[in-house]
């Protein structure tokens, strides 16, 4: 029948606080149910807790040391080695590659132009109303606007009356609309924004997670043997106006257990309002008859603390900051369904999915690339030599390709 | 089939006590990584002194250590580095790429 498709989703600083990995609280219906049609690896670890140095080693199946990226100033390819990426693989290999939103981080780290046209067909897209995420568009109670960390809102009365995320999936939509009928296989990855820092997201969401229901973190004080290099002070929260409101001392505060409340409620809204968008994508992709045809993978650039070891942040080794949710749907191989339809949330939110597939194993994004390639029937890279920094193409994962035929051992 | 599955990670710190560079430290600014190494059991961290300009970690100048074991620790609360001997995993750090 040819080659298969490739949606590949990548969200940012979502942890593994989803239904389909045993959070209690969350309620992410539409990834429950890509769950539940997939491969689900339950231990899956990003190599650096920051954007840019994981997002860039998870695509080039590089780790930081040889990348040399570890802040957000260089770009590899002049600056390590000119690795291939995942996405530039598949160019090669005559896929049409497509990037919405948020897939490498921008800026120098991609060259300002997201590695296009090395990864891309075509230049990446990025959702206009993103230019107003930082701004003071955030109402107080002071009826005033502000750049606040709790940032719920009437998205009608947002600039554009629009959310990037929700420009992201229409985009991703029309991409995928565009593709139907065509003999060229595509690969289309799409970064969304959420759960990331400020939590800009429609207000009706919080409606999902009640504050009188909300847990606090199970052990939300800094463990007293953390050596103080292992800390991370969370400056990205302090310099936001309402979190610089409450004088949380440096560089252990503490959040007081109030506002520690609204941020874990925000952070679950916000992966509500995630999943949506992923829900809305994949119905698309059912709707269009994509989905029998495309291999779905959906992963997060790394995790998030939330309050565990008195942190709200990613920047650490901790497991919640580093593990991320990683699984992957080949149709006809983890489901015989491959149907996707959209689950409101608000009208469903008790619904329930068992994982297809679940594996315990540990892996890493840096096993992505290579499990992707063979997934996909193509040649997937070599092992890294020791000294890769003038390989173009090579894996410092692991191909878990025989997971999908073999059941874990032990 | 009988090997130990691990994941990997690390993260940069501009010195061993937070300061307002902490989270994201610049290249030129790292002066200790700390590398992690995780399995079903635990997750064992070493802080290491390293250099900006030569990209390299000198893994006998140890800044700090964790080890948690995950079945009785989930939440990684109890660091029990410096209770146990744990030479061995040193090595085994070392030895890796």
């Amino acid at each position: 029948k040819g080659r298969r498709n490739v949606l590949f989703i990548i969200a940012d600083d979502l942890r593994t606080s989803l239904g389909c990995y045993g959070d209690p609280v969350a309620r992410s219906p539409n990834m429950d149910q890509l769950a539940s049609r997939s491969q689900v690896f339950l231990n899956a670890y990003a190599q650096q807790a920051v954007c840019a140095p994981s997002r860039t080693s998870m695509l080039t199946s590089r780790r930081p040391d040889t990348t040399r990226l570890y802040d957000f100033y260089s770009y590899w390819r002049v600056h390590a080695g000119n690795y291939s990426t995942l996405p530039q693989y598949l160019k090669s290999q005559g896929y049409a590659t497509m990037s919405v939103g948020k897939v490498f981080h921008q800026g120098i780290a991609s060259n300002f132009s997201d590695d296009f046209p090395y990864s891309w067909s075509v230049p990446a897209y990025h959702p206009p109303s993103y230019r107003y995420e930082n701004l003071e568009v955030c109402p107080g109670r002071d009826g005033a606007l502000h750049r606040n960390l709790l940032c719920a809102v009437n998205v009608s009365e947002q600039p554009g009356a629009v959310l990037p995320d929700m420009e992201s999936a229409a985009q991703a939509v029309t991409l995928l609309k565009s593709r139907v009928g065509r003999r060229q296989p595509f690969f289309l990855a799409v970064g969304f924004h959420k759960p990331h820092i400020p939590f800009r997201i429609p207000q009706e969401f919080l409606s999902l997670y009640p504050l009188e229901e909300m847990p606090l973190a199970p052990d939300p004080d800094v463990p007293e043997l953390l050596p103080p290099v292992a800390y991370n002070p969370w400056m990205d929260l302090r310099k936001r106006d309402d979190v610089q409101k409450l004088n949380a001392s440096f560089p252990y505060g503490p959040i007081p257990k109030d506002f520690q409340l609204l941020l874990r409620q925000h952070y679950y809204a916000a992966v509500s309002y995630v999943d949506a968008q992923v829900g809305r994508l994949l119905a698309a992709l059912d709707e269009l008859g994509l989905s029998d045809d495309t291999l779905v993978v959906l992963t997060s650039d790394h995790g998030w603390s939330l309050g565990e070891h008195g942190e709200w942040a990613k920047y650490s080794n901790f497991n919640v900051a580093t593990r991320v949710p990683l699984m992957f749907y080949v149709p006809g191989v983890t489901s015989a369904a491959s149907s996707f339809p959209f689950i409101d949330v608000f009208s469903q939110s008790g619904r329930r999915f068992q994982n297809g597939r679940p594996v315990e194993n540990m892996v890493e994004l840096v096993d992505v690339f290579p499990t992707v390639c063979s997934l996909l029937g193509l040649k997937a890279p070599r092992p890294c030599p020791r000294v890769s920094f003038k390989v173009e193409l090579c894996t410092e994962g692991k191909n878990l390709v025989h997971s999908f035929r073999h059941r874990e051992r032990g | 089939a009988n090997k130990e599955h691990m994941a990997f990670s690390q993260y940069p710190r501009p010195a061993d006590q937070p300061q307002l560079n902490s989270d994201l430290p610049l290249l030129k600014d790292i002066r200790v990584m700390g590398y992690s190494m995780r399995t079903w059991d635990y997750r064992f961290t070493l802080w290491v002194a390293f250099d900006p300009s030569t990209f390299q970690a000198n893994m006998s100048d140890i800044h700090a250590g964790e080890l948690y074991m995950v079945a009785d620790d989930p939440g990684e609360d109890v660091n029990v580095f410096s209770r146990l001997e744990h030479v061995a995993m040193v090595r085994k750090l070392d030895a890796l790429p």
